[in-house]
């Protein structure tokens, strides 16, 4: 750690690219921060999203010789880069020099291992005398990225900052490499599986749980499982609520304080955003779960016994509201995990439980565990 | 300055390492101290902490090991002491 061991208060954290290299195309650039902030994400419990202007906790970018902080890069080779450990203003940024020739692959200087290093800083790493630590400050082109991994002495550095990602009995896997696990894993059987949140995305059905998400068509019998990061790279993961607006073609993603806007596997530009703007007091500090009723053009957001409608035509919260869960979706659990739409009826999750409500009846209809989805 | 090649080479890797020293190993920005001294104590510590931070054999010598390491491209971060 750097003297003081400087590291971050908050487990979530934002980036922004603020520039490019000219050397690769900007999906790679992409690409490569994606992935080298990945391979912390998947050892602590810190989790990152991409923001595309204002001020970043990191802000990124690629610079020649003297570049505003009195640490100039010094051309070609010898110094490729270097970032400030955590802190508010230029601490916690990682710069790039961009008289490095730039690649994918080790023809030249990789940005994943160099990013992946410097983001480190950023963390509140310092240097490693392991050899074989992605914190060793000589750059190796040797590196086989195929079979990249942290050593023992990256993990246990940031984990002595941050601990361990947060691992509970439903979590489907422990990630301690970037090795995604493979479909139909038995964890998604497990009796007591609840979800984080849970939305309809172009007529499949998505099941969020922690960096994962299950992906339930009806075309197919076995869900398919997979990292929410292979498809939305920039999205946190052990997100807290999911909907689509099937009208707009998008998904919106919540967060803490902020959402964020997909469409298939496209960040929507312009988010995050905050939760207020869409007129939620602001004491509402998180969504817990929420679904877009299609036919009535009505949002619900679901905040711990409370709920919200939304008018997707006037765009704006419909008056008269919170009003509580269990008022007006009786037999439904005071706070809910996620819901959705299907069918016409709304299936509320609450840990393991499921809830089929048929708002026609105003009744539950069935009571199911959460993972029936799932053919468990 | 020194005429012949040879020589110039050899200046030009003692300020390399230097420069290494005083980056990355907070030798003292004395540039007299290195270049007429270079076998003084505290350039030889210094020397002797980058070899073993580095995990290279601890001699205290410029090597060729060592000389190896230090053109090899890095991170820009200081090894040790304070980063300000």
């Amino acid at each position: 750690t750097f003297p003081g061991e400087p590291k971050w208060k908050k487990t979530h954290l934002t980036y922004r690219i603020v520039n490019y290299t000219k050397d690769l195309p900007r999906d790679a650039v992409d690409s490569a921060i994606e992935k080298a902030l990945t391979v912390w994400e998947e050892v602590t419990p810190l989790t990152f999203s991409r923001i595309y202007e204002g001020e970043a906790d990191i802000m990124i970018i690629f610079a020649v010789r003297e570049h505003g902080d009195f640490l100039p890069f010094d051309g070609p080779g010898k110094v490729l880069a270097h970032a400030y450990p955590p802190g508010s203003g230029f601490y916690g940024d990682a710069h790039f020099d961009d008289d490095e020739q730039w690649t994918k692959d080790t023809s030249g200087i990789n940005l994943f291992l160099v990013a992946a290093h410097e983001l480190g800083h950023s963390l509140g790493l310092q240097h490693s005398t392991e050899r074989e630590a992605l914190m060793y400050p000589v750059y190796d082109p040797r590196t086989d990225l195929t079979r990249f991994r942290l050593s023992q002495d990256d993990v246990d550095g940031i984990q002595f900052l941050y601990g361990s990602p947060p691992v509970s009995p439903n979590d489907p896997v422990v990630p301690t490499e970037s090795v995604p696990p493979e479909p139909g894993t038995p964890a998604a059987c497990d009796p007591a599986l609840s979800f984080d949140a849970i939305s309809t995305l172009r007529g499949e059905i998505l099941f969020f749980k922690g960096r994962h998400f299950w992906r339930k068509s009806f075309r197919t019998f076995e869900p398919e499982f997979h990292l929410i990061s292979s498809f939305w790279p920039s999205l946190p993961s052990r997100i807290d609520a999911a909907y689509e607006v099937t009208s707009k073609d998008t998904v919106f993603i919540f967060k803490g304080n902020q959402f964020w806007a997909i469409r298939g596997n496209e960040m929507q530009a312009g988010y995050p955003r905050g939760i207020h703007t869409l007129g939620l007091p602001s004491t509402v500090r998180k969504i817990d779960a929420a679904f877009s009723d299609k036919e009535k053009k009505k949002t619900y957001f679901f905040a711990e016994d409370k709920y919200w409608r939304f008018d997707e035509k006037t765009q704006s919260m419909e008056p008269g509201f919170p009003k509580q869960i269990v008022e007006d979706f009786p037999g439904v659990e005071p706070e809910v995990d996620a819901v959705f739409e299907v069918f016409g009826f709304y299936c509320f999750f609450s840990g393991s439980s499921q809830f089929e409500f048929d708002p026609n009846a105003k009744k539950v209809t069935h009571v199911l565990k959460s993972n029936s989805w799932l053919n468990c | 300055y020194p005429l012949d090649r040879a020589a110039r080479a050899n200046e030009d890797t003692m300020e390399l390492v230097q420069q290494y020293l005083e980056n990355y190993y907070n030798l003292a920005k004395d540039t007299k101290q290195f270049v007429r001294r270079k076998d003084s104590s505290p350039v030889v510590q210094k020397i002797q902490e980058m070899q073993k931070f580095l995990g290279l054999e601890v001699t205290g010598k410029l090597d060729s090991d060592t000389l190896e390491v230090i053109r090899k491209p890095r991170c820009g971060i200081p090894d040790v002491g304070f980063f300000s």
